[in-house]
């Protein structure tokens, strides 16, 4: 099943 | 000094409850046009970015451009206590940048209450995300539904399972999802216009067909506050998080952007 991914691979965190 | 005031009830308390399953700790911006708020749920999963313009208030001041950690659990909890009708009112002054004041003014002005929540350090709840101009385009389809009908839609997979499929083509908007016990799937014919009517799904911009897997728990929380307005925008990429938003009068928005689940 597929995995939940965060949003760190999207956005940089300042 | 910044202050802004607010009836009992107003849009800002009523987001500010519906983002408390999601946020504890949150970032706000404050400037002379408006009031913003960033915030990262614990999982890093969703990413809240709301920005309420200065006239959505009943006043609004604010001398400085200024930014401050907020308990966002603590505020809404002094902020229930507050009366129908009462006039609240938020406060910052320059000499005390380590908390807050909050004060309620019943309607006839003879009782005040006044309360101070303590700033906390919410830096890495900020997070760069480029301005919404240039990242509109490089979603690959955006529709608009009427936000109740999004939450029908949630509500309606999560009784199968955990996770929701989004699919989006010229012909078919489409919410699926298949569990031990069955399977759903919510198609929608869409309208193609720039103008999207408030009773209808509208796709209003598409580059291609795409897909998205989500977990619907995040999903549902997104349709929450998206129930506070008629219409939900929103955006799918298999190169950028899902955005879910809200507009706020002419130049305010809420937007969550939901990173996706995908199959390795």
């Amino acid at each position: 099943s597929p995995t939940q991914k965060t949003l760190d691979r999207f956005f940089q965190s300042s | 000094m910044f202050e802004l005031t607010m009836a009992k009830g107003s849009i800002l308390q009523g987001v500010l409850e519906a983002i408390l399953d999601l946020v504890n700790v949150a970032n706000v911006d404050c400037s002379s046009k408006g009031f913003s708020l960033q915030a990262l749920d614990t999982e890093h999963v969703v990413f809240l970015s709301l920005f309420f313009p200065s006239e959505v208030f009943r006043s609004y001041r604010c001398d400085e451009d200024c930014s401050m950690g907020i308990a966002i659990a603590d505020m809404v909890d002094l902020l229930r206590a507050s009366n129908d009708g009462d006039i609240i009112t938020i406060k910052v002054t320059d000499q005390n940048f380590e908390d807050i004041t909050i004060t309620f003014e019943s309607p006839d002005k003879t009782k005040t209450t006044d309360m101070d929540l303590q700033l906390v350090d919410a830096r890495s709840h900020r997070l760069k995300i480029s301005e919404w101009h240039d990242m509109e385009s490089e979603y690959q389809a955006i529709f608009c539904m009427p936000s109740a009908q999004f939450m029908l839609n949630c509500k309606s997979l999560s009784v199968i399972d955990d996770d929701v499929v989004i699919r989006v083509n010229e012909e078919v908007i489409s919410f699926s999802t298949k569990g031990k016990s069955g399977c759903v799937n919510i198609s929608h014919v869409p309208n193609k216009t720039d103008n999207p009517e408030k009773a209808s799904v509208t796709l209003t911009h598409m580059r291609g067909p795409v897909s998205l897997t989500l977990n619907l728990r995040y999903m549902k929380s997104c349709a929450k506050v998206s129930t506070l307005f008629d219409q939900v925008k929103i955006g799918l990429s298999t190169k950028l998080p899902l955005m879910v938003e809200c507009k706020i009068a002419e130049k305010g928005y809420i937007r969550y952007f939901v990173a996706p689940k995908i199959t390795e």
